[in-house]
């Protein structure tokens, strides 16, 4: 463990809170994109499946974080979609998530370490959570505006890959150890924020709010 | 890096 990856998992706890707490708080899901959420929950239940086939887990820590990643994603996807379904935007959130989940199964299938079905789940769950936040990004795009509370949680978002990106450089160098489908996946993921993490320094930062030229 | 070593990032 390094530092990058832990403030990599601390902002990735934290997006994940902010978000549960804005929607809790606001007893609304405007502004937030359920599929992007549900892309989210796929790919921590196909990432972390070795917490169902009982693999020894390296570290309890490890083991905590899984089952809260995926028992928090499913619980704010409850909140969307149930909870405060009234609430869903559901009109703007209509980039078809079928374009993002065939090409990443197909290229999981292509593009893996091992073809055995625990790595190509895996795999999967890489390149899906790569382009999982595109359905958001193209809600705000749609709406033209972002909530602040949002910005901060997509901030919060696009930096954990982000410090992992980081992690990575840290364990090739003093580790020599690399996974280049992480890497790759990681990379393509944080340019996708690029645009988003411009908007958020020059305005949100300033107090200001995002709001895009619709 | 220890091909088969499950993943141990999260």
């Amino acid at each position: 463990m390094n530092i990058f990856r832990l403030f990599g998992d601390l902002s990735h706890l934290a997006a994940i809170a902010i978000l549960l707490l804005k929607i809790w708080k606001t007893r609304s899901c405007a502004g937030v994109s359920g599929k992007t959420q549900l892309l989210f929950a796929v790919c921590f239940i196909t990432r972390y499946i070795d917490l169902f086939l009982h693999f020894v887990s390296l570290y309890n820590t490890e083991k905590v974080m899984k089952l809260i990643y995926i028992s928090a994603s499913v619980f704010t996807c409850y909140l969307i979609f149930f909870k405060f379904k009234a609430t869903y935007d559901g009109n703007h959130d209509s980039m078809r998530a079928e374009f993002l989940i065939v090409p990443a199964a197909g290229l999981a299938c292509l593009i893996n370490t091992k073809f055995d079905a625990i790595e190509i789940l895996w795999t999967f769950s890489i390149y899906l959570e790569a382009v999982a936040i595109l359905p958001q990004l193209f809600l705000i795009s749609k709406t033209g505006e972002a909530e602040t509370i949002t910005s901060h949680y997509l901030f919060a978002q696009g930096s954990y890959r982000a410090l992992y990106i980081l992690n990575w450089i840290y364990r090739y160098h003093y580790e020599s150890h690399v996974d280049t489908i992480a890497i790759v996946a990681g990379v393509v993921q944080t340019i996708l924020y690029c645009d988003f993490f411009y908007l958020y320094i020059t305005k949100v930062v300033k107090g200001q709010k995002i709001v895009l030229p619709a | 890096y220890k091909d088969g070593a499950w993943k141990d990032e999260l």
